[in-house]
């Protein structure tokens, strides 16, 4: 495991907002994302998990810089009743924290020894998503020096090339 | 937009395992890892949303040969009290398709032309998952080569280079 990690990577300057309750239908996630994609706001991650009662959750980060003119674009969205969603989740307090590593062909043990290290330091995962060669949360932005540190301590990353 | 697209991914031998309702605490996604890594399930994608009252659900895929073994290793941990969940979902009907481009500054451009393209095919989509480099989707298996075929039209890669 520990030689398949190569990197940590982090970033504490994203927004996360979650639309709560969207309906899954086809077409609520491309309205969701034009007004967005309109008033160029820049999307980092988006995160849509499966619904229950034809409800689910979209996530999305952008700059923290461009909260404001993103709920802008939503509300007014929403006001034109092109989607609906209960209520808007803005959450500024967050950093990304991810482990990169080209070979791991299977998530389930890097990611667990990752998880494993933030539950040791305390640190609650807000978010998770993958892709081939990432495993990437979101956390509370004052444990990122934290997390980053711990995380190169078990993928013993620290060591002089 | 569209030279930002360079290419359409998709798998169909995936299985997507939703355990839904399981505590927002530091530790409970290192414990549901823990069972999986130990049996040996290849995981692909993992995707957790945020939580609503203390709760949330964690999706993960794996091959759909995995799903029993995976199954039964959360069940037993269950039962060993390392964690709890209401119910597991299986749903070995799905495919996963992917826009690939490295010049993805923003997403929400080209999610939001993928996402209106499934809309378009009357394709719902499940889950939702991105990196630096790919907008992902699971969606039923039944659609992928439709989506497949869609988003290459859409995104003008079928031109001979
Ligand atoms: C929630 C949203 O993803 C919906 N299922 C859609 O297809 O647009
Ligand atoms: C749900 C799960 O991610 C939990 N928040 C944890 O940190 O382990």
């Amino acid at each position: 495991e520990n030689n398949v990690v190569t990197g940590i990577a982090c970033s504490r300057d994203e927004a996360k907002l979650t639309l709560i309750s969207v309906a899954d239908r086809p077409g609520v996630a491309a309205a969701i994302f034009t007004p967005l994609a309109e008033a160029g706001i820049i999307v980092d991650m988006i995160v849509q998990n499966m619904s229950e009662e034809g409800r689910t959750d979209m996530t999305f980060s952008c700059p923290v810089g461009d909260v404001a003119k993103a709920e802008a674009a939503l509300e007014a969205a929403k006001a034109r009743g092109e989607f609906n969603y209960r209520e808007l989740d803005k959450d500024t307090d967050v950093a990304k924290v991810s482990i990169v590593g080209v070979g791991m062909r299977s998530h389930a043990g890097v990611a667990q020894k990752m998880f494993k290290n933030l539950a040791d330091d305390g640190v609650n995962i807000k978010v998770i998503t993958t892709s081939e060669i990432k495993v990437s949360v979101l956390v509370d932005r004052k444990y990122m020096e934290l997390t980053v540190q711990s995380l190169h301590d078990a993928f013993d990353l620290d060591r002089a090339p």
